[in-house]
């Protein structure tokens, strides 16, 4: 493992840990959008469907089981237990709009027509997209918490680095996964207007907020 | 084997 997937995999798990530990402090999911949180969810349920199928290391399984059960428990922490401070007239994004044309997208272009590619391949698709319904989130309200940009910088973070660690594996391993790579970009370029703010403004101390 | 180094990948 190169340097750069190393600090992603780590930034991916502070992301997570983060948003866990913030909510569950402060009692509130208020800002966050469950639905990119079960976006995630559904993410890592159709990603790692291989932890049944084959053992690759020790550090692969723990982490593949870290990021499922974290990503169950911030949704059960959303829908469930502080579902009264959700904030579900802001979370408005129409996700359909996301999962069907992904679905379709995962069902033409893959490695190899069998279920588990598919899902495997819908999970990259899905990936690059599923922070968009926080972004609109946070568009509509023009503002979030410091600890939720710190959670989106952590996560913006860990798939610009892994664009890092696929250059560096085309390089010394000769390893390249076009379909990893242009669903990275993608995602990456999401981050970028936000990568932004955060510099311009929360790294000063400034709470996010946007022009009305 | 590429399969492998995918699947390596979180």
């Amino acid at each position: 493992m190169n340097i750069f997937r190393g600090i992603a995999d780590f930034s991916h798990l502070a992301a997570i840990i983060i948003l866990l530990h913030k909510i569950w402090k402060s009692r509130s999911c208020a800002g966050i959008s469950g639905k990119s949180q079960i976006l995630f969810a559904i993410v890592f349920t159709t990603r790692y469907l291989d932890l049944l199928t084959s053992f690759i290391s020790l550090y692969n399984t723990s982490m593949k089981v870290i990021y499922i059960s974290c990503s169950y428990a911030t949704v059960y922490l959303i829908y469930m237990k502080f579902r009264a401070t959700y904030d579900g007239n802001h979370d408005s994004f129409r996700v359909e709009f996301l999962v069907v044309p992904v679905g379709g997208l995962a069902v033409l272009i893959n490695h190899d027509f069998a279920l588990l590619e598919i899902l495997w391949t819908f999970s990259i698709y899905l990936e690059s997209v599923a922070i968009l319904p926080q972004l609109f989130m946070i568009s509509k309200t023009g503002e979030a918490e410091t600890i939720t940009t710190h959670y989106l910088f952590c996560l913006g973070l860990y798939r610009a680095l892994y664009l890092f660690n696929w250059i560096w594996r085309f390089y010394f391993e000769g390893f390249f996964d076009m379909i990893a790579i242009v669903a990275g970009l993608v995602q990456t370029v999401l981050y970028c207007d936000f990568f932004y703010l955060y510099v311009t403004k929360v790294l000063k101390g400034k709470k996010l907020s946007l022009p009305a | 084997e590429d399969e492998d180094k995918r699947k390596d990948e979180l």
